[in-house]
């Protein structure tokens, strides 16, 4: 599994 | 001359087993270490696991612990004499500095120290679990002292010894930089050094789960680096 990191603090999951 | 200069050995417990059969046997009288003149007996001194892998004796280190609190490490036996955790971390030699692709014995114990003993504070939890003996490790040298380590997989390793499978990409597993030396995007550099090492790679990968610190990190490098926004991804 993996997801976009710059989409992920975009959206502020991380 | 630090452990880390001396010439490299096999293993890491040369005259160990010497050293704690005279504990034993009583035959070292009132031997003290280091400026707090902490008594080096059979009591105080335990292995200490480095390699999650590898010969039995070659696992461990011989290890001084605090008669006042067991967790702490005070120093280690290395090449037949005991050395504090900071001089263990120095260096002496004017080659180590910046990134240095990790090789020997002594470099990979450094790696060991960094990310699991001297910066855990008092009842922490690991935040790393004990790397293999053969991890890809890059050691960052500053003022004559290890400061900080980022280790990874390259695309095609093994994920472990018996499945078969392999990394579809590169995946930086773990990252540290000492406490006393952040703030200055140390950080920042290992990440970057990660990303240019595998610049032909389409896609990078990092470990999951991600740190609060490393996520700031990564903010910071992407914010700044639009050719990585796309490539690089948390792994699982």
């Amino acid at each position: 599994a993996r997801r976009n990191i710059w989409l992920g603090i975009q959206l502020g999951r991380f | 001359m630090f452990p880390v200069d001396l010439p490299d050995v096999e293993e890491l417990t040369s005259g160990s087993e010497r050293c704690l059969s005279a504990l034993e046997s009583g035959a070292v009288e009132d031997q003290r270490f280091g400026c707090s003149q902490v008594p080096v007996t059979r009591g105080n001194v335990f292995w200490l696991q480095v390699f999650e892998d590898g010969p039995p004796s070659s696992r461990s280190v011989l290890a001084l612990r605090s008669p006042d609190d067991p967790d702490q490490v005070l120093a280690l036996f290395l090449q037949d004499s005991w050395w504090s955790l900071e001089d263990v971390l120095r260096t002496a030699s004017p080659s180590r500095t910046g990134l240095v692709p990790v090789a020997s014995l002594a470099e990979r114990l450094l790696v060991f120290l960094l990310s699991r003993v001297v910066e855990r504070l008092p009842g922490e939890q690991q935040l790393f679990l004990l790397h293999p003996r053969a991890e890809s490790c890059k050691l960052l040298w500053e003022g004559g002292a290890a400061v900080g380590f980022y280790t990874f997989k390259a695309r095609g390793a093994r994920v472990d010894g018996w499945s078969g499978r392999c990394y579809a990409l590169p995946v930086l597993d773990s990252l540290q930089v000492r406490r006393s030396c952040r703030g200055r995007g140390l950080g920042l550099r290992l990440l970057e050094d990660f990303c240019s090492t595998f610049q032909e790679e389409e896609l990078l990968g990092i470990s999951s789960p991600l740190s609060e610190g490393l996520v700031a990190v990564l903010r910071k490098l992407l914010g700044r680096r639009r050719d990585l926004r796309d490539r690089l991804y948390e792994v699982e």
